[in-house]
């Protein structure tokens, strides 16, 4: 079973159409597995983005060195997952 | 396990045997109301099951609702099985949607992926696409919501089997797209189209893959707002509304965009609820909520098309 411990939601919002073109060009880094949870449409229209742990640091530095700013919407995909698991295994019991 | 539809627990997710055995049971309970149509068969096998909601006569007009083509979205899987029992608990008490039901039939496909939608049980709770082995490639399935015969193959959609948005090697390749797409031109009278997703809060109506606006924009535009509005007037939940192609971005290959050009003039798309905190992984708490909001604005469509015949 695949698990994502350590792989964290980041949630960008766009301030102009520079940095509109910039996040959509992550989309195009295949080596950092990224997750469009909310894809890139408009400037000030939030994207949802799940990034793997080992494409994490990678994707912080492009994002910051582009003064692009972020917030960490979900910490740990799999603390998450484990509790949606154990709330369907507790309603089941 | 539930013994009826009456005990079974729609605020929490259940797995694909739960809600198979959910349209069983509701089948059972109102043999006179509710019948099972098996549309197709997956790539791995399991039913393409379709619930039909019908007062009689041969051939009504029909609304079609799809919920959960991509399978992690799991609010739309849940929230499909809410609006079956609300169909069945509705008739006969909700002037609005008996008038409907009198008049038309409803279709609803609650697991439109049921091969994701297991695997997103089992094996990868992110899973989107179908799960049909791509020849050449280690990736697995196809988008099929790229996979319509509507601008196929254009931007908005990838060739690479190992994307998101992987549009498959040709138009209706997924039998679960296929499945649908026979039963609509078999059907022929289907008039109004709506397929649930989640999530972004929005409503959407054709094009994805054109900016040519549809010959019906005004209509479809104006019938979104009041949807919205209706969604909205329960727990305030903000939608935006609009083209595919404008509000979100371009897509080829999508859904409602074949639907439209089959002739379906009230075709539309939800993004469901979005906390802004949890993506896919929306808190079961968060499902009633959401089926509720949503069916006003299922409503809201499904009395204009009864009011609107064309």
């Amino acid at each position: 079973k695949k698990t994502f411990e350590g792989d964290q939601v980041l949630r960008i919002v766009p301030k102009d159409e520079v940095q509109l073109s910039l996040i959509k060009d992550l989309e195009d880094m295949i080596e950092l597995e990224l997750d469009f949870w909310k894809d890139v449409t408009d400037v000030d229209t939030p994207v949802h983005i799940r990034v793997p742990s080992h494409g994490l640091q990678s994707t912080r530095m492009y994002l910051e060195s582009q003064g692009i700013d972020y917030s960490v919407m979900i910490e740990d995909l799999q603390v998450i997952l484990d509790e949606e698991q154990e709330e369907m295994d507790s309603a089941a019991r | 396990a539930p013994r009826n539809t009456d005990n079974f627990d729609y605020s929490r997710y259940h797995t694909i045997e739960e809600i198979y055995s959910f349209q069983d049971m509701l089948v059972a309970e109102n043999l006179g109301m509710v019948s099972k149509i098996v549309i197709g068969s997956s790539y791995q096998g399991r039913p393409l099951n379709v619930l039909k909601f019908s007062t009689g006569g041969s051939n009504r007009p029909a609304i079609w609702i799809d919920t959960g083509i991509h399978s992690r979205e799991w609010v739309t899987q849940a929230s499909g099985t809410w609006f079956a029992k609300k169909i069945v608990s509705s008739y006969g008490r909700d002037p609005a949607l008996t008038a409907i039901l009198d008049k038309m039939d409803i279709f609803l496909e609650i697991v439109t992926n049921p091969d994701g939608f297991y695997y997103t049980h089992n094996s990868n709770r992110m899973w989107r696409k179908t799960r049909k082995p791509n020849p050449g490639s280690s990736c697995v399935g196809v988008d099929p919501n790229r996979n319509w015969d509507a601008g196929f193959g254009g931007p908005g959609a990838s060739n690479s089997p190992c994307s998101e948005t992987f549009r498959g090697p040709r138009a209706h390749s997924e039998s679960e797209v296929k499945s649908i797409v026979d039963f609509v031109k078999q059907h022929g009278n289907i008039k109004a189209f709506v397929s649930i997703h989640a999530y972004s809060q929005m409503l959407l109506y054709p094009y994805g893959y054109t900016r040519t606006p549809v010959q019906d924009q005004n209509e479809l535009h104006a019938l979104a707002k009041r949807a919205i509005t209706d969604l909205a007037s329960l727990y305030g939940t903000r939608y935006r509304y609009g083209s595919i192609i404008n509000t979100i971005y371009q897509a080829s290959g999508g859904t409602i965009d074949w639907t439209y050009n089959q002739g379906i003039k009230y075709s539309f798309t939800f993004e469901l609820r979005d906390t802004g905190r949890y993506g896919f992984i929306l808190p079961a708490n968060q499902i009633i909520p959401t089926a509720q909001e949503t069916w006003l604005a299922l409503m809201a469509i499904m009395d204009h098309t009864l009011k609107n015949p064309y």
